[in-house]
């Protein structure tokens, strides 16, 4: 893309076309290249210089201050995961049961998708896998139930994390948005602190729509962190940047498989790689 | 939303009377960022553009009294072109059992699709057979069987240890025992880069031979799209496809996407997580949307 020597117009429409077909956004694009542009008119830079400039302001964008991701801070910890359907949250509870296991943790899985078709069961499943406790009710119960219990059990087991998996709902849907708020605040009302942290699964595939979902489920709930998943595909999931940018949410997590060791800390710099290649 | 930002282009046309360089610039610029907003992809974007650009410098627009209504027109016109203008149907003549083969990335509603098509082609007279061909996905099988018992759909008794193709061909047998007439297929999702995964579903299409076969993706997906959808054609030659999750609220260019890539109609629109929330696609309503 920045072999040939063309014009730097050309080579801010051939950046313009990499930020957008990786998910960046216009809105967030034309930022980006916006400061670019002012950089071009007080020195001269080539293509290579222009890609890195890029990439340095992608890089601070990405570098979040938000507090660590800490499970060892509270006993139990309690981890609330949330977001649309399909995303991939059920899988990733499994695989940060799996990681939690091995770093020594006593993990316990609280099925709160009381809705889906065989969600329980599924669980239930990564739950097997990853030696986890697991709490579960029938299906079409009471979510804040299970999670009640869930606490409960949790405290008396000396369980040192507790991870709740809830059902994929849009977040149009306000009666299901309240649902989970619900949710939240019987945690809060059992165990003091819980949840410690609230996070949101996004799919690496997903478009603009992702930042819509993330500001509104950071409004209803207090997202701490996001999951980016199926980042194993050819999507590149740059609706972080402007999800970043706008809310500060950190990327605790990315999911990059379906097996349970599929599961990575977020780097940025191989986030960025994959992007400028 | 694009209609008041091209009104607000055209007012000051009015003024002049007929168009100029500058406005027709500024007109695609504003439709040009509605797309990409809306999430269609990059190239289609620019061929599109270009298709409009093309006719909007003739004298349709160039030499109207109302150049901006005319351009309008030429937006929505061309998006429905590209859309696919007349109402796909479901071809099921000439085998029996038909059969409908669900295909897709993880995650984009092929289980539930199912379901949703058994509804469906049960209230046209059909007498469909579910079969889960998913012995990857924890719980899978159990999923589309229990969404076969709440709307009374038998759905065949896979099990994980099979191969996906043996399964297929055990159940178009036991369809033909039980007289049911259609087979819906639910497979598992899998990555279009995944060469073993994609090879299975040849070998899924090669033993049954499908009436469709249906890709079932995401209304939010964004500019990966294409390279989805183009790497599933290619392989497989799909028939159509199913977008999901439209009752949220995506702007949903992965349609226009994908239907440009692929030149393939989008057939059903999923609307909800409910097995009777499944609607025929409607490429007006389609544009609209898109369009925002
Ligand atoms: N390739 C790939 N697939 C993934 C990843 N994470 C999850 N999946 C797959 O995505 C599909 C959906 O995952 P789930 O965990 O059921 O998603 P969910 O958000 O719990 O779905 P709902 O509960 O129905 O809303 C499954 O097929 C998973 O195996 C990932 O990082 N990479
Ligand atoms: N709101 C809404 N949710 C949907 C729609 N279609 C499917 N879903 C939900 O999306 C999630 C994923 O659906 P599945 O049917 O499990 O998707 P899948 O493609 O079979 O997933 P894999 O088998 O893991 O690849 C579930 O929570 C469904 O209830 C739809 O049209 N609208
Ligand atoms: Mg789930
Ligand atoms: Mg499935």
């Amino acid at each position: 893309v920045f072999s040939r020597s063309g014009s730097r117009g050309d080579w801010l429409e051939d950046l313009e076309e990499v930020l957008v077909t990786a998910d960046l956004g216009v809105k967030t694009s034309y930022d980006l290249l916006g400061e670019i542009k002012k950089e071009l008119d007080t020195k001269p830079l080539g293509p290579l210089e222009l890609k890195n400039a890029l990439r340095q302001k992608i890089g601070s964008m990405l570098a979040v201050q938000a507090p660590a991701f800490a499970p060892a801070s509270a006993k139990p910890f309690v981890i609330m995961v949330v977001g649309v359907n399909g995303v991939g949250k059920t899988t990733s509870i499994g695989k940060l049961a799996a990681r939690l296991r091995g770093n020594g943790c006593k993990v316990m899985l609280a099925a709160a998708d009381t809705f889906r078709a065989a969600a329980i069961e599924q669980l239930q499943i990564w739950a097997d896998r990853a030696g986890s406790d697991f709490v579960k009710h029938k299906p079409d119960s009471d979510p804040s139930a299970v999670v009640y219990d869930a606490l409960q059990a949790a405290k008396a087991r000396n369980t040192d994390v507790v991870i709740v998996d809830t059902a994929g709902r849009l977040h149009t849907k306000a009666n299901l948005m309240e649902e989970l708020k619900k949710v939240k605040r019987i945690m809060s009302r059992e165990l003091e602190g819980a949840p410690h942290e609230v996070l949101l699964v996004l799919d690496a595939t997903t478009g603009q729509n992702a930042i819509t979902q993330a500001r509104t489920f950071h409004e209803a709930l207090g997202v701490t962190g996001i999951i980016l998943t199926k980042l194993d595909g050819t999507a590149k999931g740059g609706v972080i940047v402007g999800i970043a940018n706008e809310l500060q949410l950190p990327v605790r997590f990315i999911g990059i498989g379906e097996a349970p060791e599929d599961l990575r800390e977020f780097d940025v710099t191989l986030f960025l790689e994959a992007i400028f290649g | 939303n694009l209609t008041d930002k091209l009104s607000l282009v055209f007012k000051k046309v009015r003024g002049h009377g007929k168009l100029n360089e500058k406005n027709l610039q500024e007109a695609l610029r504003d439709v040009r960022m509605a797309l990409l907003e809306a999430d269609v992809n990059y190239k289609v974007v620019k061929e599109f553009t270009g298709a409009v650009k093309a006719r909007a410098t003739g004298s349709e627009v160039m030499e109207s009294l109302t150049p901006g209504q005319q351009f309008v027109k030429i937006v929505h016109e061309e998006l429905i072109q590209t859309m696919g203008s007349k109402q796909a149907e479901l071809d099921l003549k000439g085998q029996n059992p038909a059969s409908l083969v669900l295909i897709g990335l993880q995650g984009s509603g092929k289980t539930t699709t199912a379901a949703k098509l058994a509804v469906w082609l049960r209230n046209t007279k059909r007498n469909p057979y579910l079969v889960p061909a998913d012995v990857y996905r924890p719980a899978a099988i159990e999923q589309l069987t229990r969404l076969g018992e709440q709307i009374q759909v038998p759905v065949h008794p896979s099990r994980v240890d099979q191969d996906p193709v043996d399964i297929c061909r055990e159940a178009r047998e036991e369809a033909r025992a039980q007289g049911r007439d259609t087979l819906i297929i639910d497979t598992a999702g899998r990555l279009h880069i995944d060469e073993e995964l994609m090879d299975e579903l040849r070998r899924i299409r090669e033993a049954i031979q499908p009436s469709e076969i249906l890709m079932i993706a995401d209304a939010m997906t964004g500019q990966d799209a294409v390279n989805v959808a183009s790497r599933f054609n290619e392989l497989l030659d799909i028939d159509g496809v199913i977008l999901t999750k439209l009752d949220g609220d995506a702007r949903g260019g992965a349609a226009l996407s994908i239907r440009a890539v692929t030149g393939k109609p989008i057939k059903f629109v999923g609307v909800g997580e409910k097995t009777n929330a499944l609607e025929p696609f409607h490429p007006d309503r389609m544009a609209n949307r898109i369009l925002g």
